[in-house]
């Protein structure tokens, strides 16, 4: 996955994007 | 030795195989402890989803590319439904230890995470498939080259393009060409796909404007 640019924010994963904190 | 393109596509369905030879056609014990421990338990919900959208699936792959290949669409869609109950496994170990959460009944009963984990899923699955007819010059496939899986499955592109990333952390033994895939559906998304008039991505932008009460100055002229 080195080649992979993640971009999600600490703090910031499925929960948070789907709106399910 | 240096890989040929047949080589590469070759070793991506090898890896793909060994990735899911363990995984289940159904949710695993572990899964079903998740499932147990929701508010509302999706259980239910999810395997009816699963069969649902095969039927639309192998529908559709059929009509695509012809009712002979039907059964080489089923074959499609159960390889990919268990790298969908596989990776949302382990999207949920990981929200878990990051949470300290145990309850992920939201999450669980939200449908736009299922399918954009299964059209993820299914889009690598038939990804990994194309590149090898690709490579051997056999045009049996017409285009089912993404953004198909999204228009079959009535998926908006954003919706997609947010699952992509915790897909790549959730499951480290995809191999560079997938994860290569993945990223330029990204791109597809982000260019232009995710700028449709009916996008959710432009309700997010107002929210966070919103958020930030910007909403209430007048927007300089650039805009």
């Amino acid at each position: 996955t080195q080649d992979y640019h993640f971009g999600l924010e600490e703090g910031e994963g499925i929960s948070e994007l789907f709106d399910c904190d | 030795p240096p890989q040929t393109p047949v080589r590469a596509a070759m070793n991506t369905i090898q890896q793909l195989m060994i990735i899911l030879n363990s995984a289940s056609d159904i949710p695993s014990d572990n899964l079903l402890f998740y499932f147990n421990n929701c508010t509302v338990n999706p259980h239910e919900s999810i395997v009816k989803r699963v069969e649902n959208m095969g039927i639309i699936f192998k529908n559709k792959f059929a009509e695509a590319v012809g009712q002979g290949c039907a059964e080489i669409g089923s074959q499609r869609y159960k390889i990919g439904v268990r790298l969908y109950y596989r990776v949302m496994e382990s999207l949920l170990k990981s929200e878990e230890k990051r949470l300290s959460v145990h309850n992920f009944s939201k999450l669980l009963n939200n449908d736009v995470f299922h399918i954009s984990l299964l059209a993820c899923a299914l889009e690598l699955v038939m990804a990994t498939y194309a590149s090898r007819n690709a490579s051997q010059n056999v045009n049996v496939e017409t285009d089912l080259s993404f953004p198909w899986i999204i228009n079959i499955l009535d998926l908006k592109a954003f919706e997609l393009y947010m699952i992509v990333e915790s897909f790549i952390k959730a499951e480290p033994s995809l191999t560079r060409e997938m994860i290569k895939h993945l990223e330029c559906c990204e791109h597809k998304i982000m260019e232009s796909l995710a700028w449709q008039s009916n996008s959710p991505l432009f309700e997010l932008i107002k929210q966070s404007k919103d958020r930030e009460g910007q909403a209430d100055e007048p927007e300089p002229a650039n805009y």
